[in-house]
C-alpha cells in the first residue's frame, strides 16, 4: 500500500516543485515506483518532467471536476518508474467549482484513494496558498512535507502553516502527520540562512532532515531540458543532495 | 493625482515583495508621498516596512469586505513619506466572501479612488496567484509592475500573466498598461540567468526596466530588522540596485 506524501508550504518560491520532481525522481531511480501529483495550475512539476504542452492532455482538473479515473490522465515520464498526473490551466477554476460540493474537502482524497496500491509513493506538489486544492492535498496524504528556505519571510510563514496542518488534522485527517522539514535553497554564505538554521532545529517539534538542499546552478538549470537533476547532471551537487535525501527518506520510512 | 501600480506574478517567491518594499521606500526617500498597499495574506510588505503583527489591527480586509474607510487603516513606517495599508490573516478568505458581490472585480478600486488624490503613488503587493484579489489589484491599478526571476519556471509563466492582464484590460479596466519587467534576484554567475535576460529583452512588446536587481544578501537580511534595505544598509549594492529603479521610474513617469 503507498504512502501519500503532500509537499505544501504557502510562501512562494521555497523549492516546493524542485523537491517534488527530485526526491520523486530520486526514489524511482532507486527502483521504488512513484507517481507524481501536480496540484498547481502553474503546471512546473508537469513542465519539469517532461510534459511541458498541458493544455492539451486530461489532467488532475478533470479528476477533480469531471470525475474521469485518474489512470486516464497518469503519463510515464523519461525517468524509469516515474509517472505523472498532470495540471493545467484550468485548474484555477478548481477552487471556485468544489466551493459549493458536498464533502469539498475530500475530493482528491478519493481520487488517490484507488491509486494507492499501483505506486510505492505518490507525492502531491501544491501551489503557494492555503486555499482549498492545498486543504484537499493535505487531506489526501498520510504525511506533509514543508521546505524551508532560510530567509526571513519563509520562516514568518511556517506558524501559519503549521496552523493549517493542525486544522485539518483536527477537522479532516486524523492520520495526517508531519513527514518532515526540508532546508532548501540552503546558501552557506549568508548569515542569515545558519541562524534560520538553528532556530528552524531547535523550535521544532517534528522532524527536521538531516540532509539539506544547497543552492545549485544544475538545480535551477535542469527544468530547461524538462528532466530531474539527476538526468540533467548526475555528479552535481544538487543530485547527490536529493539521492542523500532519497537515502534518508527510505531509512525513516521502512523502519 | 496619484498614480497607481500594482506589483504582480502568480510565480511564486520572484521578488514581488521585495520590489514593493524597496522601490516604495526609495521613492519615499526622494520625497514623493507614497502608499504600499499590501493585498497578500501573508503580510510580507507589512513585516517588512515594521508592522509584524497584524492580526491585533485592522487591514485590507476590513476595507474589501466590511466597507472600512481605509484611512483608519493606513499607519506611517519608519521610512519618512511610506504609509502602509496592512493586510492579515483575514484576506484568505477575501476571495469566497467576495465572490457573490455585484461587481466583485472592482471592490479594491473603489477603496483605492478616494485615496489617489493623497499621493504620488500607491504600491498594491500580491500574492503568488491570478484569483480574485489579484485581479482586484489589477482593476484597481493604473499599470502592474511584473518582477521576473530570471529562471525557467518563473519564465515559462509569463504568458499566462501576460494573458491575464490582457483579459482584465480588455473586460474590467481598459486603461491598464504594463509599467515595465523587472529583471530580479539576477546572479550572473547563473549561465541560466543571462539567457533568460537575453529572452525577456528579445521577446517582450513591454518596457524592460534597464535597471536590473541583483542578488544581494543585505537585501534578504533587510527583513529580519523590518526595515527595507535602504535603512538596513544604505550602501549595499541592492540599495543602491534599488535607488537606481526609482531614479529610473520617476524618469519615466515624469515626462
Ligand atoms: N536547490 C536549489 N538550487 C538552485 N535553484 C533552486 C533550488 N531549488 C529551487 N531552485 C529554483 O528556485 C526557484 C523556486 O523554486 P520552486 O519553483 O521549486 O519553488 P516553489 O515553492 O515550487 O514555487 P511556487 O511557490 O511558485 O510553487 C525555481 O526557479 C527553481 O529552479
Ligand atoms: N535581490 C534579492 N537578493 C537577495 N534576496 C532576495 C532578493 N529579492 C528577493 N529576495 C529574497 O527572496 C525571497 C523571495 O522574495 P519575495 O518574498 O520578495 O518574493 P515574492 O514574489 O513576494 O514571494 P511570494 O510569491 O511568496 O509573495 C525572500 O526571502 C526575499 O528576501
Ligand atoms: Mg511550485
Ligand atoms: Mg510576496
Amino acid at each position: 500500500m503507498g504512502k501519500v506524501i503532500t509537499i505544501a508550504n504557502q510562501k512562494g518560491g521555497v523549492g516546493k516543485t524542485t523537491t517534488a520532481i527530485n526526491l520523486a525522481a530520486s526514489l524511482a531511480i532507486l527502483e521504488k515506483k512513484v507517481l507524481l501529483i501536480d496540484a498547481d495550475p502553474q503546471a512546473n512539476a508537469s513542465s519539469g518532467v517532461g510534459q511541458a504542452d498541458t493544455n492539451e492532455v486530461a489532467g488532475l482538473y478533470d479528476c477533480l471536476v469531471h470525475d474521469i479515473d485518474p489512470r486516464e490522465a497518469i503519463i510515464t515520464t523519461e525517468t524509469p518508474n516515474l509517472y505523472l498526473l498532470p495540471s493545467n490551466i484550468n485548474l484555477v477554476g478548481a477552487d471556485l467549482e468544489l466551493a459549493n460540493r458536498e464533502k469539498r474537502e475530500y475530493v482528491l482524497r478519493s481520487v488517490v484513494a484507488n491509486l494507492r496500491d499501483e505506486y510505492d509513493y505518490i507525492f502531491i506538489d501544491c501551489l503557494p496558498s492555503l486555499g482549498l486544492i492545498t486543504v484537499n492535498a493535505l487531506v489526501a496524504a498520510d504525511t506533509v512535507l514543508i521546505p524551508v528556505q532560510c530567509e526571513m519571510f519563509s520562516f514568518e510563514g511556517l506558524a501559519k502553516l503549521k496552523n493549517t496542518i493542525a486544522l485539518v488534522k483536527q477537522g479532516y485527517n486524523p492520520g495526517l502527520q508531519v513527514e518532515g522539514l526540508l532546508i532548501s535553497m540552503y546558501d552557506s554564505r549568508l548569515r542569515l540562512a545558519n541562524a534560520i538554521v538553528a532556530e528552524v532545529r531547535n523550535s521544532s517539534n517534528d522532524y527536521v532532515f538531516e540532509t539539506i538542499i544547497h543552492r545549485n546552478s544544475r538545480v535551477a538549470e535542469a527544468p530547461m531540458s524538462h528532466v530531474p537533476v539527476a538526468l540533467y547532471d548526475v555528479n552535481s551537487k544538487g543530485a547527490t543532495n536529493f539521492f542523500n535525501l532519497a537515502e534518508e527518506f527510505l531509512r525513516k520510512n521502512q523502519n
